[in-house]
Order: structure tokens, then sequence, then C-alpha cells
């Protein structure tokens, strides 16, 4: 889970 | 946040608001896949169910906010309330056909199997086909008014924005989020062909865009 990328584009 | 990236947030805004201002004042959704419609609906529900879990900027969400809502009103308008404008049967685009694969696809190749990680995912794959219904309705009826021409364009030049924007971000902070940008690639792939024939038929002719 720790690969998961943080979703910050739209 | 660079320039890329806002302007492709805006190109974006700027499709979804050209489409429902289009359907509200002629009061008629003829030539609008409501079935492409319904699959951003669905993109933008899936993807921003963060709404509820995590905060990321005041921008980021203001802006998911007012893509439901936009996106759920153009549903509410061609569905509902302008019904009688809706063309069903040239938006005859078998929706199983994408949905299916994507689905199948998001729970094979995603970055983490929990429900909100494939739901994420799920809508990335879809954004990149959702327009395929609208691409196929115009084909199958052979020409799009101009104003659904220039929502297209917006929408278009929001992907290939995007695509600046993960070269930028690649090249700035080695930013590469593989799923969104190969999504991404292919999304802005089908609006090479609609690109070619804005800018040559739109632009140079008449108020509607015919397909050969």
């Amino acid at each position: 889970e720790d690969d998961a990328l943080p979703k910050d584009e739209l | 946040m660079n320039i890329f990236r806002l302007s492709g947030d805006v190109c974006h805004l700027i499709a979804i608001i050209i489409l429902f201002l289009k359907i509200w004042r002629s009061k008629s959704c003829a030539g609008i896949s409501g079935k492409s419609q319904v699959l951003f609906a669905l993109v933008f529900t899936t993807r921003y169910l963060d709404l509820f879990t995590s905060y990321i900027s005041a921008y980021n969400t203001v802006m998911k906010v007012v893509y439901l809502l936009l996106a759920y009103s153009t549903v509410g308008l061609i569905f509902f309330r302008f019904r009688n404008s809706y063309d069903s049967e040239s938006d005859s685009f078998r929706v199983e056909f994408l949905l299916v694969p994507v689905a199948g696809l998001s729970f094979l190749e995603n970055y983490a199997f929990t429900p909100l990680e494939i739901l994420w995912t799920f809508s990335i794959y879809l954004e990149s086909v959702a327009i395929l219904p609208q691409l196929f309705m115009i084909t199958k009826t052979g020409e799009a008014e101009s104003i659904t021409a220039h929502y297209l364009l917006f929408l278009g030049l929001y992907r290939a924005l995007y695509l600046a924007n993960w070269l930028w971000r690649f090249h700035t902070e080695g930013f590469y989020d593989q799923i969104a940008v190969v999504s991404g690639v292919v999304q802005t792939i089908f609006y090479c062909d609609f690109f070619y024939l804005y800018f040559t038929r739109v632009l140079r002719g008449s108020g509607k865009m015919s397909l050969p």
C-alpha cells in the first residue's frame, strides 16, 4: 500500500 | 502545481461548462451522447471518493466538488429535464464493452489492492475511453454542431496539457504516475483524429463539422 501515490491531480 | 496542470484543469472546467450551457440555453441535448456523460459522472464519482478520506488543498476540494456537481447536472439535463431531445437511437455505443474490460483491468493492474485504490484506477482507465460513445455518435450521424466541437476541443486540450504537466513534473520532481500517464496517452490519442477535423473543418468551414 506504500507504493500508492498521493492523488493531488484531478 | 505548474502552468500546464493549471491550464489543463481550467480547460477541463471550460469544456464541462460549455456543454452544460449549450444544453441549458438550447433546451436540447441533440447530438450529445448521454452515455459518455454518464461515464464521466461515474469517472468523477469513483475517483473523488478520497474527498471523504483525505484533504489535499482547498483548490483540490473545490474543483472536485464543482466537477461532480456539473457532471451530475449535465446528466440530469439529458435524461430528465430535456430527455425529449435525447437521441437514444444514435447513442447506441455498447458501454458494457468499455466497462467490463476497464473493471477487469483495474483489478489486475493497480497500485494497491484496496477498494479505494481499485476504484481510483477504474476511474483513470474509464476516463481514457469515456469519450468513445460521443465520438461514435458523431461518426454515426456524420456531423457535430460547432459548439459540440468546441466542447471536444477543450476536453482534448485538457488531455494534452496534462501530458505536458507530466513531462514537466518528471523533469523537475521525478514524479511519474505510470497508470495515469499510460492511460492519459491512450486518451489523448483518441482526440488526435478529432483535432485534425476540428482545425480543417470547424475553423475554416461553416457552422458544422462533418465527417467523411
